[in-house]
């Protein structure tokens, strides 16, 4: 039997939302030497079945929003990162010592469904 | 909506937020790295977070732990003396047992490298000192010798590997490290005679600076390269 496709507008279509958190507004910005804010980014938005194959999905997310379309008991596929990358911040302790740090996946730069 | 900071500071390696009175220098390497990682970021370059290439070593954190120790003047004449003695204190306490040290720096920056104003040849000599918890009362005696070395002077910045020193480092029983450098001037005597000694051992007092520079690699995000089986 056919599967309907539920109706999804492009705007709620999974994809990255952008967000800049400055630090300054944090009062961070005193102790946190660079960089100035972090691309908090996030994904968000839907995963229909009719879709699934163009919104950057893995091959499970298919097979998942398949099963959902059969059973809604199966969850649906979510809208998660796809592609992350490390950021690297530099910053001063309580001891005056200065720290750089790296932190791996911590920017999100592409979404899809999985 | 509170957003919990005290989470945010717990995956720094912090425990409150930090209020420093001023911000330290940062040095050009540390700037260096922070600026290729960026860039790299920014052209999406895959990078392995847990390898400095530009130091050759693994490690995902870069301390710069500034010198808190205090400069010795001797009683005697300065010709007797050695031109500069100074306890290098670096407190450890803030790196985490779990982290693992694969490289410990000692930089010293005897004044900015110049053809002009030439001085006389110095002699660095750096002895390990142990038992940093009794310095408010006596000062402290000199263990082994780590370096001796000679240098022309200006000189700017040279770097010391201690990582052989501190391999075995773990914070219980090593909260700090305290070093003794002294350094004297090398000549004919002629430097002596003129009131040249002096100027050139306050120059260098002014201008010295020293801090500890220390990678150390934590477990939880990176992992040890383990070596091949022969």
């Amino acid at each position: 039997a056919a599967v309907p496709a539920p109706k999804s507008t492009c705007k709620n279509l999974c994809h990255r939302h952008q967000l800049f958190i400055n630090f300054r507004d944090l009062d961070w910005h005193k102790w946190i030497i660079a960089p100035k804010g972090f691309m908090a980014n996030f994904c968000h938005g839907e995963c229909p079945f009719s879709l699934t194959t163009s919104l950057n999905s893995s091959n499970y997310a298919f097979m998942q929003a398949l099963m959902h379309a059969v059973d809604p008991q199966v969850p649906q596929a979510v809208c998660i990162p796809t592609k992350l990358s490390p950021i690297s911040m530099l910053y001063q302790d309580n001891n005056d010592n200065v720290i750089l740090r790296h932190y791996e996946n911590m920017v999100v730069d592409e979404c899809g469904c999985g | 909506f509170q957003f919990p900071e005290y989470v945010f500071l717990q995956f720094l390696g912090l425990n409150k937020v930090p209020s420093p009175q001023k911000f330290q220098p940062v040095p050009t390497l540390l700037r260096k790295i922070l600026q290729d990682r960026e860039a790299a970021s920014t052209a999406g370059v895959p990078q392995d977070v847990c390898y400095i290439k530009e130091l050759g070593v693994r490690g995902n954190v870069l301390r710069l732990l500034p010198d808190q120790g205090f400069f010795l003047y001797s009683k005697t004449r300065p010709q007797d003396s050695p031109c500069l003695q100074k306890l290098l204190y670096f407190n450890l306490s803030t790196i985490q047992e779990k982290q693992q040290l694969t490289m410990a720096q000692l930089g010293l920056d005897l004044g900015p490298n110049t053809y002009f104003n030439l001085g006389p040849e110095l002699e660095l000599a750096l002895w390990l000192v142990p038992d940093t918890q009794v310095w408010g009362s006596k000062v402290p005696k000199a263990g082994r010798v780590l370096l001796v070395k000679s240098v022309p002077w200006p000189q700017g910045a040279l770097r010391f590997n201690l990582q052989g020193m501190v391999r075995n480092w773990n914070s219980h029983s090593w909260p700090s490290l305290g070093l003794l450098l002294q350094i004297l001037v090398k000549g004919d005597g002629a430097w002596e005679l003129d009131g040249h000694l002096q100027d050139t051992c306050s120059r260098l007092r002014r201008s010295l600076h020293t801090y500890l520079l220390v990678v150390t690699l934590d477990p939880e995000q990176c992992h040890l390269v383990s070596r091949k089986r022969r």
